[in-house]
């Protein structure tokens, strides 16, 4: 229901960040790749509307606690990745 | 005299440098592990 929403905050989350951390060009491509990996139902969720729209305000008015909003969108990004399927046909029957 | 511009923020605060941290060593470990 808020997958467009969540999309533009995300993007300008991104931007914001990858101004204020030009000194580690591989922040935001590891930011990017988290959100690739996370669930489509989690990306378009309220839940992560929250926590975007929290750290993007957050991350504007405070630009020296830019690696702690970062950190607390890869915790929410990394608790929602998508499972992997696991091939467990070939376990043995009891 | 003039007054020098202001530097980089991130290390002067303590939350910001744990979190920095924590998040490049998750980088790297990332990288390492591909």
């Amino acid at each position: 229901a808020f997958q467009a929403e969540n999309e533009q905050l995300f993007a300008d989350f991104l931007a914001c960040c990858s101004q204020l951390t030009e000194e580690h060009p591989e922040v935001v491509p590891y930011l990017t790749g988290r959100h690739q990996k996370a669930s489509p139902a989690f990306l378009g969720s309220a839940e992560f509307r929250n926590v975007l729209s929290r750290c993007l305000t957050r991350v504007q008015a405070r630009h020296h606690k830019v690696y702690v909003y970062i950190n607390e969108v890869c915790t929410v990004l990394k608790a929602n990745t998508q499972r992997r399927k696991l091939a467990i046909s070939a376990v043995p029957a009891p | 005299g003039a007054v020098p511009m202001e530097e980089e923020e991130d290390d002067d605060d303590p939350e910001n440098r744990i979190a920095k941290k924590m998040l490049l060593e998750e980088i790297k470990a990332n990288l390492s592990s591909d």
